[in-house]
């Protein structure tokens, strides 16, 4: 699975994520990707792809959780975001990227390892596979 | 406020012993296509012309599992999916593409040019070649790599996550356990 999500300084926000599936998977079986609010999601304040193991994704509405506890908590995205993939998903099953109309930037996962990049107009960036990186 | 973009190339258990043989063309390639990202926003790009443009590039990269990467069915065969969304909440979806190059610029065409939000199989394959969106045949997108991946996963006799390495289970006749979408198997 790959996936971007972008943010303008003017707060507009897309997500995109494409994917072959899972190996070995049954035919016809459909993931996360194309199912919004599960592996896609974007509303006015934040775009969210996710990647992993697509049935936890879906019963977890991972995006558009990510979007609702900054609509309804008003939390920061980095904290809903660390939400979703630490308390509201499997472990060893999900990772996210995510970015918010303000500008902000997060990348959480909770499996071993995701292949990840992102870049701020204030200078930050990052490239990187696991927690360490 | 700033512009901001992040991209990945998948999750799963990316084993730490990943030799650099394999880890350098992954890093290289997020490197690249962030580059792209960055300079398509610095070119004042809106959001979703930027996400289309650096997924497509890494559906392009055989590396990830996506487009030209993209891992089999238990049948042996490659069914892509796609969705876009941006922040007015217009989105596009696609499943089960067999030949498109780029599902993600399906994806966007089916929220633009359609009322729909999603077009799956058949249909979606038959609006690809409406749209005129570039197809090639079935058995391109079969790697040797894949092919690979697919043989450990059914002597595995699981599903696999990006990257799951395939744990030895001998049982017979069990549906295979789901684990995710594997890559490097």
């Amino acid at each position: 699975t790959v996936g971007c999500v972008a943010v303008d300084d003017l707060g507009n926000l897309a997500s995109a994520t494409s994917t072959g599936g899972l190996v070995n998977k049954m035919v016809g079986r459909i993931g996360d990707t194309p199912i919004i609010g599960a592996g896609t999601y974007a509303n006015n304040l934040c775009a969210v792809s996710a990647t992993g193991k697509g049935e936890a994704i879906i019963r977890s509405t991972a995006a558009r959780d990510v979007a609702a506890f900054m609509e309804y908590k008003g939390v920061s995205l980095k904290d809903a975001a660390a939400f979703v993939v630490e308390e509201s998903t499997p472990k060893g099953n999900v990772g996210l990227v995510a970015v918010s109309a303000k500008g902000d930037v997060t990348m959480p996962f909770n499996t071993t390892g995701m292949f990840r990049a992102c870049a701020t107009e204030d200078g930050y960036w990052e490239i990187g596979i696991w927690p360490s990186d | 406020m700033g512009w901001a973009i992040a991209l990945h190339g998948g999750a799963g258990d990316i084993p730490l012993s990943l030799p650099p043989e394999r880890r350098q063309p992954r890093e290289a390639a997020l490197r690249h296509c962030l580059q792209i990202g960055v300079e398509a926003l610095k070119a004042n790009k809106p959001p979703l012309d930027v996400v289309e443009l650096v997924v497509r590039e890494l559906e392009n990269i055989p590396v990830f599992n996506a487009g030209k990467g993209s891992v089999l069915t238990s049948s042996g065969t490659v069914e892509m999916e796609a969705c876009i969304m941006d922040g007015t909440k217009r989105c596009g979806a696609v499943s089960g593409l067999t030949t498109v190059v780029n599902p993600i610029s399906l994806a966007r065409l089916v929220m633009e040019n359609t009322p729909h939000i999603y077009l799956a199989f058949d249909g979606a394959e038959a609006f690809a070649r409406e749209q005129g969106v570039e197809c090639v045949d079935a058995n391109s997108f079969i790697t040797a790599e894949n092919v690979e991946r697919l043989k450990q996963a059914k002597e595995a006799n699981r599903v696999q996550i990006d990257y799951t390495q395939p744990i030895k289970k001998y049982v017979k006749e069990e549906t295979p356990e789901a684990d995710g979408d594997s890559q490097l198997g």
